[in-house]
């Protein structure tokens, strides 16, 4: 094929899904709204700690590639917390409990939470 | 994003999605993807939301992420995302939010309608009248010929294109691209995804044909992190990750 997009014939019988371009099932969690909204997410952020850290290590890499001096990165720590309570209740109060739970800068976890918003521009 | 709406010959609903996440935030040489896009896939969870013991709605989020871009909730609609190209975008609502101006966080909007609203219409309404940081397609199905697509602009909705099975149009499918408009050449998902579509016929639609769909490239690309299928009738929600070997377009 010469010409983009790289297009093929309709695929079938691809289910139950297989083969390389399946890389596994979404694992199921139940969250808990009787629960205080800050704790609704322990147990999911406890089971997936590491791999929120290392996205948020990649954005920051990405991030430092165009700004060396850090001042997104500081900007994002230091001044995005003063609009958690901005945020409608109850997702303010779910995202400082992620960011309790897993260590990371509040600011960093509105930062991913808004990240649909920031990346239309 | 791909999102595709169905009603087979029984009434039946089926509501599926690839989920496309991560264009132009850095390549990967040695694995031939996106970083952000292959960092994201193991975040990828389906959720069951409870009150009581009982479940209210179910959906597809990130982890660390606490609004929905993918939900069902059972018996009553099913409701995906796809992510709006415009000039007039979220940055700056996020500048007007900053200054006061009481708009709504698609993802939180989402989570909202799938948490509270009880019945198609009023999803609809909410979804259409709302107002947004962002631009986005919202794709809602509900019971048997109820299903809208409804393009918005951070302000209100610039279109509802409704399911007509009466008139022949037994499905819905939205890429990222008002459907009145051409897609991009280099971007168009949407017309072998209707050539899949037309060949497998309403008669032989189901979750497992939708699967197939949503698995030829371009449909699926570098981009896809994963494949949603939901039924409303049932209340089934299955996810799978995602890979998209070489050939493949990067979009």
């Amino acid at each position: 094929q010469d010409i983009p997009p790289y297009t093929e014939d309709c695929r079938t019988g691809t289910y139950p899904p297989t083969g390389p371009t399946f890389k596994g099932n979404a694992s199921w969690y139940t969250i808990n709204l009787d629960l205080p909204p800050e704790e609704r997410w322990n147990k999911v952020i406890k089971d997936k700690k590491k791999e929120i850290v290392n996205l948020m290590q990649v954005i920051k890499d990405l991030v430092e590639a165009f700004d060396p001096t850090g001042q997104v990165i500081r900007l994002v720590d230091y001044k995005l917390p003063i609009l958690l309570d901005s945020l409608p209740y109850p997702f303010n109060e779910e995202i400082q409990g992620i960011a309790d739970a897993s260590g990371l800068p509040v600011g960093e976890v509105i930062f991913y939470n808004i990240f649909y918003e920031l990346s239309c521009l | 994003c791909t999102s595709i709406i169905a009603e087979d010959e029984k009434g039946r609903m089926f509501h599926a999605r690839n989920l496309d996440f991560g264009l132009f935030l850095g390549w990967d040489i040695k694995h031939s993807t996106w970083i952000v896009n292959r960092a994201l896939k193991p975040l990828v969870l389906n959720l069951d939301f409870q009150k009581r013991n009982k479940t209210v709605f179910k959906g597809v989020t990130f982890a660390g992420y606490v609004g929905m871009l993918t939900g069902i909730k059972s018996n009553i609609f099913t409701l995906s995302m796809n992510e709006r190209y415009s000039l007039d975008g979220g940055f700056m609502g996020i500048l007007e939010w900053i200054f006061g101006v009481n708009s709504s966080w698609v993802g939180f909007l989402m989570r909202s309608v799938l948490e509270n609203a009880t019945s198609y219409k009023e999803v609809k309404k909410e979804l259409v009248e709302t107002k947004l940081i962002a631009p986005a397609y919202f794709i809602l199905g509900g019971k048997s010929g109820e299903a809208c697509v409804i393009t918005r602009t951070r302000e209100d909705s610039m279109d509802v294109w409704e399911l007509d099975v009466k008139q022949g149009m037994w499905y819905l499918l939205e890429t990222n691209y008002d459907h009145w408009n051409q897609p991009m050449f280099l971007d168009d998902r949407r017309t072998p995804a209707m050539k899949c579509m037309n060949r497998i016929t309403q008669k032989n639609i189901s979750l497992p044909t939708l699967y197939d769909v949503l698995s030829t490239k371009p449909v699926l690309n570098k981009l896809t992190t994963y494949t949603a299928l939901m039924s409303v009738d049932d209340g089934t929600l299955e996810t799978y990750l995602r890979d998209c070997p070489n050939p493949c377009m990067p979009w």
